[in-house]
């Protein structure tokens, strides 16, 4: 995903 | 998920519930930290926020929850528990780690990735995390005498975020556009403080002799 980083990890 | 990953989560997994089952069985916390404890569960609360709002997979909220409640429960338990309380080191627990949350609070205020509130408590959990384990290394050198689960909590918890490096590593190179200076930089700083402990815990287990570290 481009821009905004999602956060998948713990 | 990668291997790296998963064997990072279940290390991080195993560490607190070593820890856990160290209080809850012995009902003793000798030569635990309450202030790391204090500060581990700082880090997952500011961390999880998303917790109710986004959900990526049944794993990532199990974990979620398995080291809120693990962490938040060790604190309970070495402030509140009658027994245990009785076996916490309070004169030699003194690490001012109020020192440890504000420079992490303006840090995050200054670099994050976005700046919007989940943003900044992310990387400030981040920050953190890093320094978390100082006020327990300092209790470890002024205790001479670090029981073995004690060793293990902490040798555990600095072997997740290392193997966590190597997730990074191997998502940089298969996922595009997986970039989060923050994340690595911060994680790289977290292990690099657990060096020394590292050494001495492999001198220790490599001579058989009891882990100790020098003043």
């Amino acid at each position: 995903k481009h821009g905004f980083q999602y956060h998948d990890e713990l | 998920m990668n291997i790296f990953r998963l064997a990072g989560d279940m290390t991080h997994l195993a560490s607190v519930l070593v820890l856990l089952l160290k209080i809850h069985t012995i009902k003793s916390c000798a030569g635990v930290s309450l202030k790391t404890q204090e500060l581990y569960a700082l880090v997952f609360a500011t961390r999880y926020l998303d917790i109710f709002t986004d959900f990526i997979s049944l794993y990532n909220t199990v974990m979620k929850l398995i080291f809120l409640g693990s962490s938040f429960s060790i604190v309970w338990y070495i402030r509140r528990h009658k027994i245990v309380r009785r076996s916490y080191d309070k004169d030699q627990d003194t690490f001012r780690h109020y020192f440890l949350v504000l420079p992490c609070l303006l840090l995050a205020l200054v670099i994050h990735e976005k700046f919007t509130f989940r943003e900044v408590m992310w990387a400030f959990s981040l920050y953190l995390e890093a320094v978390a384990i100082l006020p327990q290394l300092v209790l470890l050198q002024r205790t001479r005498n670090i029981d073995n689960l004690t060793g293990q909590y902490v040798f555990l918890l600095g072997a997740y975020r290392a193997l966590y490096i190597l997730n990074w590593i191997y998502r940089y190179f298969t996922e595009p556009h997986f970039v989060h200076w923050i994340t690595w930089i911060a994680g790289l700083v977290q292990t690099l403080l657990y060096a020394d402990f590292f050494y001495y815990y492999f001198e220790s287990w490599k001579n058989n002799v009891k882990l100790q570290l020098p003043a």
